[in-house]
């Protein structure tokens, strides 16, 4: 049995967008510690890795470790019934051939008058983030604050089902690896600056120096650079540019697959990008502290 | 143009 229920579930949706345009299918591999899904795409030219901690979920519990093989177009199509408000939860049995998603609106969406439910309710041994558990500490919020009488929130309460598939997915070993260089920046410049280097070219460079990180593009319309500089001390956490450099690196990448990575950018402020020479580059998306969304893009590079 | 490489040059497939 594997359940798993997400206050945040935007997450979730914000997820499966900045991997379906990637990857087709895939698994989500759960475990005790973590819910993962490693993929590549088709020519395997790039790499989506993410990782949503236990720990952030509000309530999870996994038996044992599943694979659970899903269309990432059809659970788009899915996840785009659930409100960006709406917490998630999923679900499946341990040898069945479904996930069940369950969508539950905000707490203050319907309020009624549900009193013996809420009474069975207390003192109960529910898990945490369960309904009942749920209905426990509205309960009593409201027993605090009124001194008298049981309201208890029905939930906007939606339930579907993914049906699941058997997948073969190729699984990299990727070694723990010391980059030459490491460089973190909002995430919506990046986006911003992957979006007008395509107007130009295919193909970007992206070489970083003491004087800062340069993206560059050479195409027929003519050539495009932006020089981004160290901003450590900017007043907002999320404006900061930060560059730790152990030597000049340089290297260029498809433009097509860093857009595709870009979609990722409204998980979070921040981007991290790590290069060495002569290896994939990883631009990786924080997720508060939940977890993360990593892809790896193999450089191209002159014979 | 230099050449695209596939991450299979770089990881081993487990």
């Amino acid at each position: 049995m594997f359940e798993a229920r997400l206050t945040s579930g935007k997450i979730l949706k914000q997820l499966i967008e900045a991997l379906k345009d990637l990857v087709q299918e895939a698994n989500i591999d759960c475990s005790d510690d973590e819910i993962s899904i490693q993929a590549m795409d088709n020519s395997h030219v790039s790499l989506v890795a993410v990782s949503l901690r236990s720990g952030g979920f509000d309530h999870f519990r996994c038996d044992r470790p599943l694979s659970l093989g899903f269309n990432a177009t059809n659970m788009g199509k899915i996840l785009k019934c659930a409100g960006n408000e709406d917490a998630i939860t999923l679900k499946a049995e341990d040898d069945g051939d479904s996930l069940s998603m369950v969508f539950e609106g905000p707490n203050q969406d319907r309020i009624a008058d549900f009193g013996e439910f809420a009474r069975g309710a207390r003192g109960s041994d529910s898990p945490p983030g369960s309904r009942r558990e749920k209905c426990w500490k509205i309960d009593f919020n409201f027993a605090t604050m009124r001194g008298v009488g049981v309201l208890v929130v029905i939930f906007d309460r939606k339930i579907y089902e993914l049906k699941l598939m058997d997948i073969d997915s190729e699984q990299l070993g990727i070694p723990d690896t010391d980059y030459k260089v490491t460089i973190q920046m909002p995430s919506g410049e990046f986006q911003r600056i992957i979006r007008d280097m395509q107007v130009l070219g295919d193909t970007l460079s992206i070489s970083c120096t003491k004087e800062g990180v340069k993206f560059g593009v050479q195409g027929d319309l003519g050539t495009g650079n932006v020089l981004i500089r160290q901003n450590a001390h900017a007043e907002k956490d999320e404006d900061r540019v930060m560059i730790e450099m152990e030597e000049p690196v340089e290297l260029t990448f498809a433009l097509r697959y860093l857009n595709f990575f870009t979609k990722a950018t409204n998980l979070g402020p921040t981007v991290i990008l790590n290069m060495s020479p002569d290896v994939p580059i990883v631009v990786e998306y924080p997720i508060g502290e939940t977890g993360h969304i990593k892809y790896y893009l193999a450089p191209k590079i002159d014979e | 143009d230099p050449r695209q490489y596939t991450l299979l040059k770089f990881y081993e497939l487990n």
